[in-house]
């Protein structure tokens, strides 16, 4: 279904995020 | 207890839940934070997948019949909207301001709102397929109430000829949606309606074959064979509507009761 590979592509590129942002983070922590 | 009620939302859903949740325990425990990277690009991306999951949505939306769908779809897709502008300004905000403490409250809420939103988009999704098996079981049951007008071989024939393809039918997509199930206990109650369900077609077939017959010979086995059939019919219905019962059950559900 073309609505499950969207979302899967959302949350791929959040993921991808999120992670960049926690890394920046994570180098104070 | 499983977070996602089915296996492909789970798939979808869990590596980014894990991730948002790892930046937001980061950001409680370095509140003023490091100096964050330019993100424009992955807001970017982001927003490039947003705008594809509207356009699959609505196109989803026109072309089902599906009243609820049509209801509860378009909140969450406004909701992965307004979250990707959260994303947009928080991005905005730390280009400016690499130490922005509200740009990193802004990117939580817009990521926390990414998941919400998605997590609600794929819900509604999941419970118009769902309705959609409901509507193959309801069709069974429907059959099954006309067993009663079955009284020559011919109607026995005809009647077998437009149950089988539709119990198939139902087996086959319990079957598929029971594997989809993350909550064992919703899988071990499917399975085991199901499997009633298998064991008990030939039974009720062979029962309305005997009622046929006697009902021809006539005398008082007629009665008997009626009652054989009936009771057949009432516990093939009640393992179906135990699958209808449990189809719609989400580990929410149980937690509520808990």
């Amino acid at each position: 279904e073309q609505i499950l590979e969207a979302a899967k592509s959302i949350a791929a590129a959040t993921a991808a995020l999120v992670k960049s942002a926690s890394a920046a983070q994570r180098e104070l922590v | 207890m499983p977070v996602f009620h089915t296996k492909t939302i789970e798939g979808i859903l869990e590596p980014v839940a894990l991730q948002v949740s790892k930046l937001v325990i980061l950001h409680e425990e370095a509140e003023d934070g490091n100096a964050m990277p330019d993100l424009s690009y992955a807001v970017h991306v982001v927003k490039n997948a947003v705008d594809n999951l509207v356009k699959v949505g609505y196109d989803t939306i026109n072309n089902s019949d599906d009243q609820l769908l049509k209801q509860d779809m378009p909140p969450a897709l406004q909701r992965v909207e307004e979250a990707s502008l959260y994303l947009i300004q928080a991005s905005d905000m730390l280009r400016a301001d690499p130490f922005s403490a509200p740009a990193r409250k802004k990117l939580i809420e817009g990521s926390r709102g990414i998941l919400g939103g998605t997590s609600a988009l794929l819900l509604a999704f999941d419970e118009s397929e769902v309705r959609k098996i409901l509507r193959i079981c309801k069709s069974v049951l429907e059959y099954l109430a006309i067993t009663e007008v079955v009284d020559s071989m011919d109607d026995l024939v005809t009647f077998v000829k437009n149950l089988s393809p539709v119990i198939t039918r139902m087996t086959k997509e319990v079957d598929s949606r029971e594997k989809e199930l993350t909550h064992q206990v919703h899988r071990e109650m499917l399975q085991r309606s199901l499997e009633q369900v298998k064991q008990l077609t030939p039974i009720l077939i062979s029962g309305i074959k005997i009622y046929v017959i006697s009902k021809q010979a006539g005398g008082p086995a007629v009665q008997d064979a009626q009652d054989n059939r009936d009771y057949t019919v009432q516990k093939v219905s009640n393992e179906i509507h135990e699958i209808i019962r449990v189809l719609q059950l989400t580990t929410y559900d149980e937690d509520e009761w808990d």
